[in-house]
């Protein structure tokens, strides 16, 4: 199975063309393996990562090297799974 | 203790072999309404269901629905289920329904890609695609709704197989998507086709793959503002509608796309809500009140392709 602990996702928001090109050269990194839950397509809609917990370090500094305003949707997606999880456990009992 | 689809917890995610147990008794609780075809097998050889809503006639015009075609998004898998009862429950109780279904049938395909929908429970939550093995290649699974023959591997899908967009190695080489476009021909008489995605809050029609406007466009475009405001009226949850590529982006081998070309003009695809940041771990209950505001929208489309057959 595999675990998500610590992977967060990103809400970012690009301000202009070149902004959502760099997202697009981040999306290419693959050993960065960042998911886009949303994609980034005009300056207006915000993009969802998904960055894998290894990875967060080298994505927030690229974010931040551009100067991307972003906010952290998803502080640990395990956690949200294991609520998930049990929830469904609770409802089949 | 007889079953009862209606005691079914709605406001929880279920697994695979829960919601195809539920389809079961839902037809059982509704014989005379609700039937149950397998269109096809997946590429791990799980059934592909359909339920059919039918008060009767031969081929009548019908309105296709499906939903889960990427996996991970389970509150589409859990709209399809509360949609599906709420036919079934709705029939000789509402009159717009019941006109509906007095005159067209219905089908709903809950669980478009069961493989995923498998893997998501079994091993990996927020796998997207299809399970099939790509050859020589480590990564698995294809993006079925870049599999469709509509601007095939053009611009907007990926022709790298561990990409979560890739478009397969030709048009319909996945079980899942070929299984509905056999179905869909071999009826010939599908008038709307409603595929449901989740999460960006959109209702959006063809076209995907080109910036040419679909001849239906001013129509489309009509009955989408019309079925966001019925949408909206409920929770007061903010869609935005257009056209795929001029809403979101570019995306060439999309389900709605082929279906429109087909002929089927009142195409469209749902984006459903994440009025919680919680993405694709949208919490449990928020599955009724989704449902809920998508079951009007959904109305509208329906009632609107019953009212301007052609």
């Amino acid at each position: 199975e595999q675990l998500f602990v610590g992977d967060q996702v990103l809400r970012v928001t690009a301000r202009s063309e070149e902004q959502i090109a760099l997202l697009g050269v981040l999306g290419k990194r693959e050993e960065l393996q960042v998911d886009f839950w949303r994609h980034p397509v005009s300056p207006s809609h915000p993009a969802d990562l998904r960055v894998p917990f290894p990875s967060l370090q080298a994505v927030k500094n690229f974010l931040d090297s551009h100067n991307f305003s972003y906010s952290i949707m998803i502080e640990d997606v395990q956690e949200l799974l294991d609520e998930e999880k049990e929830s469904m456990r609770r409802s089949r009992r | 203790i007889k079953r009862s689809s209606s005691t079914f917890d709605f406001a929880s995610y279920h697994t695979l072999d829960e919601i195809y147990d539920w389809m079961d008794v839902l037809v059982e609780d509704h014989p005379n309404l609700v039937s149950k075809i397998q269109i096809g097998q997946s590429y791990e050889k799980r059934p592909l269901y359909v339920l059919k809503f039918s008060t009767g006639g031969w081929n009548r015009p019908a309105i296709w629905l499906d939903t889960g075609i990427h996996s991970r998004e389970w509150i589409t898998q859990a709209t399809g289920v509360w949609t599906a009862n709420k036919i079934a429950e709705e029939y000789g109780q509402d009159r717009s329904v019941t006109a509906i279904l007095d005159s067209m049938d219905i089908f709903l395909e809950i669980v478009t890609n069961p493989d995923g929908f498998a893997f998501t429970h079994s091993s990996n939550r927020l796998w997207r695609k299809t399970r099939s093995i790509n050859a020589g290649s480590r990564c698995v699974g294809v993006d079925p709704n870049r599999n469709w023959d509509a601007g095939f591997g053009e611009a907007g899908a990926s022709g790298n197989s561990c990409s979560e967009t890739y478009h397969g190695p030709y048009p319909n080489s996945e079980p899942e998507v070929k299984s509905i476009v056999d179905f869909v021909k071999s009826h010939g008489n599908i008038k709307a086709f409603v595929s449901i995605h989740s999460y960006s809050q959109l209702l959006l029609y063809p076209y995907g793959y080109t910036e040419t406007p679909v001849p239906d466009q001013q129509e489309l475009h009509e009955v989408s503002a019309k079925a966001v405001a019925a949408l909206s009226s409920l929770y007061g949850t903010k869609y935005k509608y257009g056209s795929i590529i001029t809403t979101i982006y570019r995306a060439s081998g999309g389900t709605i796309d082929w279906t429109y070309n087909q002929g089927i003009k009142y195409s469209f695809t749902f984006e459903l809500r994440d009025t919680g940041r919680y993405g694709f771990l949208l919490p449990a209950k928020q599955i009724v009140p989704t449902a809920e505001e998508t079951w009007l929208a959904l109305k509208v489309i329906m009632e609107h392709t019953r009212d301007n057959m052609y």
